[in-house]
């Protein structure tokens, strides 16, 4: 565990935790992709399986815990108890152009042939691309409320930390994945548009409206 | 190197 590390976890449960109290205080999820939702499910579902077959440690178990029932608090939240709140008119991503071509690259490139270590590359492709939906909401609807542009800061800071970790972990203990280094280039590369505009308008108390 | 299945990050 190193400082990177701990940062980008902190910044991942942050944006969690902001998600759902947004949901919850506002009893309202709209702007917000549900299909981005149920593909992060997808992803902490296949991710964490190892809950049940390795133990790594204390920090390991209770974050993935967090991380999974956060997953599936926020979709209860969203397509039952606030359902009536879901824009799912804007929600249009076609979510099987991310997750077959993700389901194919894990069968072709991964570590190991084996049920757990395919669905972990699979968790990793696909979370590299489950934000696409909420950024291709936003772009329809041309703006985005400022707690959901903090939800994405987070979300998109917590990938870009752990690219340092990396960097830090190569040096410091001979460590690498490149199969989770190059994922996490491409998801860290999808937030930097939004990054762009997040430091220019919200930062100085503006919405985040894209131009017209 | 260690081993790649050895996954200890989240």
């Amino acid at each position: 565990m190193n400082i990177f590390r701990l940062l980008g976890d902190l910044s991942h449960l942050l944006a969690v935790i902001i998600l759902l109290l947004k949901i919850w205080k506002t009893r309202s999820c709209a702007g917000i992709s549900g299909r981005s939702q149920i593909l992060f499910a997808a992803v902490y579902t296949a991710r964490y399986l190892d809950l049940v077959t390795s133990y790594i440690s204390a920090y390991n178990t209770v974050m993935k815990i967090v991380f999974l029932v956060a997953s599936y608090g926020t979709l209860y939240l969203m397509f039952l108890k606030f359902k009536a709140t879901y824009d799912h008119n804007h929600d249009t991503f076609r979510i099987e152009f991310l997750v077959l071509p993700c389901v194919i690259l894990a069968l072709l490139i991964n570590h190991d042939f084996s049920a757990l270590e395919i669905l972990w590359t699979f968790s990793i492709y696909l979370e590299s691309v489950a934000i696409l939906p909420q950024l291709f909401m936003v772009s329809k609807t041309g703006e985005a409320e400022s707690i959901t542009s903090h939800y994405l800061f987070a979300l998109g800071t917590y990938r870009g930390l752990y690219l340092f970790n990396w960097i830090y972990r190569y040096y410091a203990e001979d460590h690498y994945d490149l199969i989770a280094i190059i994922a996490g280039i491409v998801q860290t590369v999808l937030y930097c548009d939004f990054f762009y505009l997040y430091i220019t308008k919200v930062l100085k108390g503006k919405k985040l409206q894209l131009p017209a | 190197l260690q081993s790649f299945t050895h996954h200890d990050e989240l």
